[in-house]
């Protein structure tokens, strides 16, 4: 899976994610990459999310939307929500992955419950910074 | 408003014992001209939509991911792919789940947002959608990689081992669901 959130000189911000799904799926299984609200969101009020790991789990916790919701009705930064959702009830449920996301200021939060993420961002009048693994 | 950009391209059991510095470095390029292609459109005054669909784009083209070129395979050796689009500041949204013929499903995904009064459009009828809006279709193979397809070879082995072991078809269904729990990994 991959994905992408931004937000740009308007203070507009949004998300995208892309998928092959699962190795061997059968059944037409359709995990959260393109459910909106599990995989992906984008809300100027509070943040916008692209998540990767193990879907069937973000659609039951519906992760990218409840880490916006935590920032917009709770006033959490996003790292913060973040950090909750992915190493709270989903972790203790058994999901592994993980999101980037970013919100109108320019902030961007990574979180992940996984060995590695392949991610990067970049901020303003900043080089790229690339990371894998922990 | 300050602008910023970040990128995924999966997650999971990856570790740094499993790959050479010439492939950590492949990967970390990549990462680095997908984020760097959405921050310069950012930087010319492009939108937060055009930017992430641009780095998506770059990541889908490539055979590092499980997007795009580089995809996993279906049991029965295809490709179905899925991608969602969210906007902001109008909560618009698009997706499309199960395409096979789709080169940028990212794309599509935006199409579906910007050019029809639906959310989310799946398999054969997301893909008419994608011919009405003059999007081409491409063989299901413009997917194929050897690595994936070794994936899967893997896979199906894995699940011929567990019915070799089981004693019944009870025992085959309990060691089944164990294997499919711990195995599905999106």
């Amino acid at each position: 899976t991959v994905g992408a959130v931004a937000v740009d000189k308007q203070g507009n911000i949004a998300a995208a994610t892309s998928t092959g799904g699962m190795t061997a799926k059968r059944y037409g299984r359709i995990g959260d990459s393109p459910i909106i609200g599990a995989g992906t969101w984008a809300d100027n009020d509070s943040c916008a999310v692209s998540a990767t790991g193990h879907g069937e789990y973000f659609i039951r916790f519906n992760v990218a939307s409840d880490i916006c919701a935590r920032v917009k009705y709770q006033g959490k930064d996003i790292q913060k929500a973040s950090d909750e959702v992915i190493f709270g009830e989903m972790k203790q449920a058994g999901g592994t992955g993980g999101v980037i996301v970013v919100d109108a200021k320019g902030n961007v939060a990574m979180s992940f419950n996984t060995q590695g993420m392949y991610r990067a961002f970049r901020k303003q009048g900043q080089q790229a910074q690339v990371a894998i693994f922990k | 408003s300050s602008i910023a950009i970040a990128i995924h391209g999966g997650a999971g059991t990856i570790s740094p014992q499993s790959m050479t510095s010439a492939q950590k470095l492949r990967y970390e390029a990549k990462l680095k001209q997908a984020t760097d292609m959405g921050y310069n459109i950012l930087a010319k005054g492009g939108s937060s939509i055009e930017a992430i669909s641009a780095a998506v784009n770059v990541l889908e083209d490539s055979p590092l991911f499980n997007a795009g070129i580089g995809a996993v395979y279906t049991y029965d050796g295809a490709h179905e792919l899925d991608a969602s689009i969210m906007d902001g500041k109008t909560l618009n949204a698009g997706a499309v789940t199960g395409v096979k013929h789709i080169q940028n499903p990212i794309n599509l995904a935006r199409l579906v947002m910007t050019h029809s009064v639906h959310v989310m459009l799946s398999g054969e009828g997301a893909e008419e959608f994608a011919l009405q809006q003059g999007m081409p279709l491409v063989a299901n193979s413009t997917f194929d990689t050897e690595r994936r397809y070794q994936s899967l070879l893997k896979a199906k082995q894995k699940l011929h081992d567990i019915k070799a072991k089981s004693k019944s078809g009870a025992d085959y269904q309990a060691n089944y669901v164990n294997w499919d729990n711990s195995y599905k990994m999106g």
